[in-house]
């Protein structure tokens, strides 16, 4: 018997000026799940579904940017992707560009456990998700306000080609303008 | 991007990771979280997931070397991680979090922060973004 560890990120790439209030709602929604997922370890619980359930509760919350807040496409589509693999034998599943479906890493928990492959895209991972029956929800449930903001600002920009998303200018560092990331002031960046 | 790893009682690890990718991304992109082996990797070693630059996670196959050096050169996880984000990812921006098999836990990044947390059996639990 070891100890039980878990480890949550919500995204790399912070803007050096990120509101104190982004700051304080990241932090609680990390600080929420982590709870969850040490409730989940004591109770003796197995390491693959704690992970999967950590990742549905972050992909359920628009702070960090999958599932609900997602990323967009140059479309203002969504295009979202997950895996999840159990070191245990080394079993695996993912799934990419979906676009209903509520909670990504379950459905890549589903292609690991149901399926004969490994990996699930576009069509055939809608399909497989409506085989299992899994949440799927209008696309509309993924695009937020913000991220449509976001988004318009990045075409502006032109080049964020990246998983960083473009702030509001009011919250760029103009102390970081020394460092450059894809040939852009690292201080337009902000959180994923 | 969101992802977690856990090592849990009887020393069995897991990771997941999900993501929207990126904004402004071209349709049908495929970036390094659904890559097993670059943005996702578990094993009996380590549990790891990657976030940030996913085409350069992806040329290095970042998740995969933390649990290659464990193995093939017996490096403890912090320091496999330190040395595939200092070694592997060229001059590309990215963070991960890890755990062991042996309950350790740890991360790297080399942006000016990344969005991350971990807790321990120990007691540990610690929220941080620089």
């Amino acid at each position: 018997m070891v100890g039980w560890a878990i480890a949550v990120h919500g995204g790399a790439g912070v803007d050096p000026s990120l509101p104190a209030e982004r700051q304080e709602a990241a932090r609680r929604v990390l600080s929420r799940c982590l709870a969850l997922g040490a409730s989940a370890l004591r109770a003796g619980r197995a390491a693959v579904d704690v992970v999967e359930m950590v990742v549905r509760d972050l992909e359920t919350d628009p702070v960090f940017n999958s599932g609900r807040g997602s990323a967009l496409t140059r479309d203002g589509t969504v295009e979202m992707e997950a895996s999840i693999m159990d070191g245990r034998g080394r079993r695996c599943g993912a799934v990419s560009g979906l676009t209903t479906v509520k909670n990504p890493v379950s459905l890549a928990r589903l292609v690991m456990d149901r399926s004969p492959h490994s990996y699930l895209a576009f069509d055939g991972a809608e399909e497989f998700a409506r085989q299992q029956g899994v949440e799927v929800v209008d696309n509309s449930y993924f695009v937020t306000d913000e991220n449509v903001s976001m988004l318009k600002l990045a075409k502006e920009a032109n080049s964020i080609l990246y998983d960083y998303r473009v702030p509001i200018p009011e919250t760029c560092s103009a102390g970081a303008g020394a460092m450059q990331m894809n040939g852009l002031p690292i201080s337009i960046y902000a959180p994923e | 991007t969101v992802g977690c790893a856990v090592v849990d009682a009887n020393g069995h690890c897991a990771s997941a990771t999900s993501t929207g990718g990126l904004m402004n991304k071209m349709c049908g992109r495929i970036g390094d979280s659904p890559l097993i082996g670059a943005g996702t990797y578990a094993c009996g070693a380590c549990a790891v997931s990657c976030t940030g630059e996913g085409e350069a996670i992806i040329r290095s196959t970042l998740a995969r070397d933390v649990a290659a050096v464990m193995e093939y050169k017996g490096m403890r996880l912090q320091e496999a991680v330190d040395w595939a984000i200092k070694e592997r990812l060229d001059e590309g921006k990215a963070g991960l979090i890890a755990v062991s098999g042996d309950g350790e836990v740890a991360f790297g990044f080399n942006t000016v922060g990344m969005f991350r947390g971990c807790a321990t059996e120990q007691g540990l639990m610690e929220v941080a973004i620089w």
